[in-house]
């Protein structure tokens, strides 16, 4: 799966 | 998860302890802007939706149930409890939030959120979110200009404003290294453009922070 920058970030 | 982005929620959370024992032990507010705690406040509240929605990791919740309610606890402390509430000088802290902070970003959010993704992908938890980080990046603006106005700047208070922008500069270190070592990572940039300016506004501060911390002295702004 995709992880885009910031979205899994807190 | 690396270790500059470890380091860098490491360092947000110990500035929230630094501000909360600051409070504690001074018993005043002074210097204190409550209205950045209060977009703050916003900017997790709106972001985190994402937690009745997607589950990324423990660390990941817990971290932000933390910031919630530590932010909250920091406004109800100066706003709330005595004798630190009477010392909070409002007319110190005078930013004008709604009309230079929230409204623009709302509009701002609304505008890129609709070109981004079309009526079709119109999404509110999306649309909070990209709120979310155009507010984060101009959030310590109020504590910045209340910082101005003292001009004399208490230990502590310093410490925890340094904390907040390592905190962001570190987050930048975190991008360039999830760029260049995770699979399947992709850009956000308007998560970097944010990222870079809320980092630039901590500049000046981080001279004078410097040079006091090196001459030993008392730490005082130019008028």
């Amino acid at each position: 799966a995709k992880v885009t920058a910031g979205k899994d970030e807190l | 998860m690396n270790i500059f982005r470890l380091a860098g929620d490491m360092s947000h959370v110990f500035s929230i302890l630094v501000l909360l024992l600051r409070l504690r032990v001074a018993k005043n507010a002074q210097g204190i802007s409550v209205r950045t705690h209060e977009l703050f406040l916003i900017v997790f509240l709106t972001r985190y939706l994402d937690l009745f929605t997607t589950f990324y990791s423990l660390y990941n919740s817990i971290m932000k149930i933390l910031y919630i309610v530590s932010t909250a606890s920091i406004i109800y402390t100066i706003k709330f409890q005595e004798p630190i509430k009477s010392t909070y000088d409002k007319s110190q802290d005078s930013f004008l939030y709604w009309q230079f902070a929230v409204a623009p970003c709302a509009v701002l959010a609304s505008v890129t959120h609709l070109i981004g993704s079309g009526i079709s992908g119109f999404s509110f938890i999306e649309l909070l979110w990209t709120f979310s980080i155009y507010l984060e990046s101009i959030a310590i603006l109020p504590q910045l200009i209340v910082l101005q106005r003292y001009r004399e700047v208490e230990n502590l208070t310093g410490n925890y404003i340094f904390f907040m922008g390592a905190y962001r500069f570190l987050y930048i270190l975190n991008w360039i290294y999830r760029a260049n070592f995770e699979a399947h990572y992709q850009h956000h940039w308007v998560v970097y453009i944010c990222g870079v300016l809320q980092t630039l506004l901590y500049v000046d501060f981080f001279y004078y922070y410097f040079k006091s911390k090196k001459s030993g002295g008392r730490f005082t702004l130019p008028t």
